[in-house]
């Protein structure tokens, strides 16, 4: 499903260069559980918005199904985020003008589902974060957490293959936290690919492989023995 | 230092109305170490941003200092916040347009502070939460982390006599999370009041008070046997 291959990413600030990836090799195959770990600033994030067509490397390979995103058009990459890959970025990126309910919907707007579809699987969505009580309030009308749960819902509602999760449970309470693994696991079961950023080692605990960033590079890649 | 009676925050949306605090009586003495807990959406931070002066409750009695806190002139409470409390947002709140330096010595600007000792003092502020490499980064070129720990240092710049901490760690890993609660541990030895709220318990251990609430009320409040 997914393949790094020597993936440099670095930004220029003024005459210096930030290299937040130095070269990273990883391959994950389709229905894996894999849990990204690292210090902070060790580029985690980077990684993801690669991983996601967010953002492009500097230099390097990256294989998403067998195209090389790098060779595909804007539209291609744009109709394979939507349909394909679940985001929760860590920063939520919620819309501040729409409540909870349009924002989860928004996937399905993309995806052209019909009007009355969307109401419905979008209140599902966010009723399986324990939101149902939400759907009407603003971001700025919900605690963190809460916001944090819409952007998760968001992610879901469209069914994805490939679910990328950028520390999906950094605002959260140990219960709330639990739930909202609950989802991901199930979702993994079915056979989708599930990719979760964390810094909590009960969360990565998971998944069934942990990979470890530092500054930049992989630093260790294990199977979780007991998960 | 800190005194809430029954105090209550609701919002209006529409014909219903949320209670976010529901009758929290809590005090709070010079120099108590206090974490805060609960599950999302409880009040946590509604209490926080009462408690800082950043807004007013529905009814009930804050009182700051021996001061009524809804008896006090606009000036009067921003030269309080801005003395005597230091703030870390759960959405940090940085100026996206100002690098890390310029938003750590935004404090001490409406301070009045000579501009050399400002920029030494900001400098500082960064270099002990581990960011002196990137005062010149805005914060959309910074990673979730490392944006946080910004937050961190422009609340401590000040040395305010209390310090208010909205989820500090959210988004760090155990080894940078540990550095900054040593610095809020620091602090407090100095005979600093310190008030953070958390959903890790290894955290929450820090302090030598914990309360938790529940559904906008407080549900226990307990001595941390040992911290
Ligand atoms: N502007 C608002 N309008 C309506 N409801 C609001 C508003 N702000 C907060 N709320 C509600 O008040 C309750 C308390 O919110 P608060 O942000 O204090 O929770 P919290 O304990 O900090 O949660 P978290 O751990 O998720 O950050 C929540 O249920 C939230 O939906
Ligand atoms: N636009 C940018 N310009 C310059 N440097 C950047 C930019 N974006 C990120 N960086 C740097 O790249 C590095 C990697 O960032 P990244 O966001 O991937 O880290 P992370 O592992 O997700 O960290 P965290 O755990 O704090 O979220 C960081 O050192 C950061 O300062
Ligand atoms: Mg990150
Ligand atoms: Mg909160």
């Amino acid at each position: 499903v997914i393949e790094f291959k020597s993936i440099v990413k670095s930004y220029t600030m003024g005459l210096q260069a930030v290299q937040a990836l130095r070269g990273v090799n990883l391959t994950i195959k389709r229905g894996e559980y894999v849990a990204i770990m690292g210090p902070s600033g060790s580029g985690k994030s980077t990684l993801m918005n690669i991983m996601g067509c967010l953002d492009t490397p500097t230099s390097g390979d990256y294989i998403l199904n067998g195209h090389h995103a790098a060779g595909m058009a804007d539209e291609a990459l744009a109709a394979i985020r939507n349909r394909e890959i679940g985001f929760v970025f860590q920063t939520f990126n919620l819309l501040q003008q729409y409540n909870a309910l349009d924002n989860v919907m928004l996937p399905l707007i993309y995806a052209g589902i019909a009007k009355d579809i969307r109401r419905e699987r979008a209140l599902a969505a966010l009723t399986s974060v324990g939101l149902a009580d939400r759907f009407s309030h603003k971001p700025n009308e919900m605690s963190g957490g809460q916001r944090q749960r819409v952007a998760i819902a968001r992610a879901l509602v469209n069914n994805p293959a490939i679910i990328l999760a950028d520390e999906p449970t950094g605002n959260l309470d140990s219960k709330t936290s639990a739930d909202i693994m609950a989802l991901f696991d199930e979702i993994w079961s079915k056979g989708n690919t599930v990719i979760v950023v964390t810094h909590e080692d009960d969360i990565a605990h998971h998944a069934r492989r942990i990979v470890r960033l530092h500054d930049g590079m992989v630093f260790s890649d294990i199977v979780n023995e007991n998960p």
